[in-house]
């Protein structure tokens, strides 16, 4: 597995903030967290209408969901499992061509 | 070797180096590979001049891709680029002119030392590996180390965070080599391409500010028909304005600084997708995004050949 399958099980979350209260929220539960945000490029510019776009570590995600349920503020998952999708990334292709 | 490089699938830095020796030395009367310097890790920075040499003066267009370490489909356009450019050279009118008349500057991957790092240790890394002993934490925003507004609104003096601007100004090797190319062909370079992903927009001057900047109308125009001509191909729609207004603001952008540096028309094009994918955009869509920008690319290129 590539990089040593550190990926396994994160997953990526989107959040759009609808007030300046979730907002505040979100810029938050990033901060905490410590998440990698892939979208927007800092907690700073979160806003309200932001597309938030956050990768979230295996072993922080339960608390994560949890806290964000808590909140109240809409979220969808994007990518369920990271290390799947590096992976078909990565070699798909090459597989092939080797094959 | 080069007739074996496959555009569509995403390359280590290696084999983009190799690439490029190959291209090289296969399309010597189109293609000059010479490097503009160090990386912090002591990596060589390549550029390949593409276009007919001259002994007249030429203007130019650059483009760079991977200023950010995780956006790959950033470096994979910039191949695919430099593989249209040879490939369509001799059957291409348009590309002929384009060569004839003009020099591109193409810098396949700007942050190697990151890009390096995004293949072997960290996918998701963004910035350069300059290390900082002092906060435990490397690596620089290269699109916040630009001498412009520097380390202002939407840039962090924080060394842990992703949009550290930098100890000063062009701290890093990596943007001070670029920078002082574009300084010393301010009067030949007209065009500043920057490419990232994700989020399908075409931006333009200010980032740092939300001031319209003077020639708003000619950079407006050529972005409208820029992403026009991009959704002709697959129908995907780019937003496209000023970066201040249509993502966020920052400080210490490289289109800014192109901008102020005297060169009319700077863009920072972020690629596919919207977040399906993100940075992990499959190879099987390598080709069509690279289609597509493609044609953006020689629509502002059309562009700034034209008086505005």
């Amino acid at each position: 597995h590539l990089y040593n399958n550190r990926y396994a099980g994160d997953q990526v979350i989107r959040v759009t903030p609808t007030t300046d209260e979730e907002a505040e929220v979100v810029r938050n539960i990033n901060q905490q967290f410590k998440t990698d945000l892939w979208q927007p490029s800092s907690t700073f510019n979160i806003r309200t209408g932001t597309i938030v776009d956050m990768h979230i570590e295996k072993n922080t995600l339960q608390t994560f969901l949890a806290w964000l349920q808590q909140t109240g503020i809409q979220y969808r998952i994007l990518i369920p499992d990271l290390q799947q999708e590096i992976e078909k990334q990565h070699g798909f292709k090459r597989g092939r061509s080797r094959r | 070797s080069e007739k074996g490089h496959d555009y569509e699938v995403y390359h280590s830095l290696e084999e983009i180096q190799n690439w490029m020796y190959d291209m090289n030395k296969t399309y010597s009367d189109l293609v000059h590979m010479f490097s503009i310097g160090k990386s912090y890790e002591k990596r060589p920075l390549f550029i390949l001049r593409l276009g007919k040499t001259s002994q007249t003066y030429k203007r130019a267009v650059w483009i760079d891709c991977g200023i950010h370490a995780r956006e790959w489909i950033g470096p994979a356009f910039c191949q695919w680029f430099v593989k249209e450019v040879v490939q369509t050279y001799n059957n291409d009118p348009v590309m002929q002119m384009f060569l004839n008349r003009l020099y591109f500057y193409i810098m396949p991957v700007l942050n190697v030392d990151g890009y390096h790092f995004s293949w072997t240790n960290d996918r998701f890394w963004r910035k350069t590996r300059s290390k900082s002993y002092r906060f435990g934490c490397n690596g620089v925003d290269a699109n916040r180390n630009w001498n412009v507004q520097w380390c202002d609104e939407g840039a962090s003096s924080d060394p842990c965070d992703d949009i550290y601007c930098g100890p000063f100004p062009e701290s890093e090797p990596e943007v001070k080599a670029v920078a002082k190319f574009l300084r010393k062909r301010k009067h030949q370079i007209k065009a500043y391409l920057s490419f990232h992903a994700y989020a399908q927009m075409l931006l333009y001057p200010y980032s740092y500010k939300y001031e319209e900047i003077p020639n708003f109308s000619c950079v407006e125009s050529a972005a409208h028909k820029a992403v026009n001509a991009l959704y002709s191909v697959h129908g995907i729609r780019y937003r496209y304005g000023p970066a201040s207004t249509t993502m966020y603001v920052s400080s210490g952008s490289s289109i800014d600084w192109a901008y102020k540096n005297g060169i009319p028309y700077a863009f920072a094009f972020e690629l596919r997708d919207t977040g399906h994918y993100g940075f992990l955009l499959p190879d099987s869509l390598i080709k069509p995004t690279c289609t597509e920008t493609m044609l953006a690319v020689k629509n502002i290129t059309l562009h700034l050949l034209k008086k505005c």
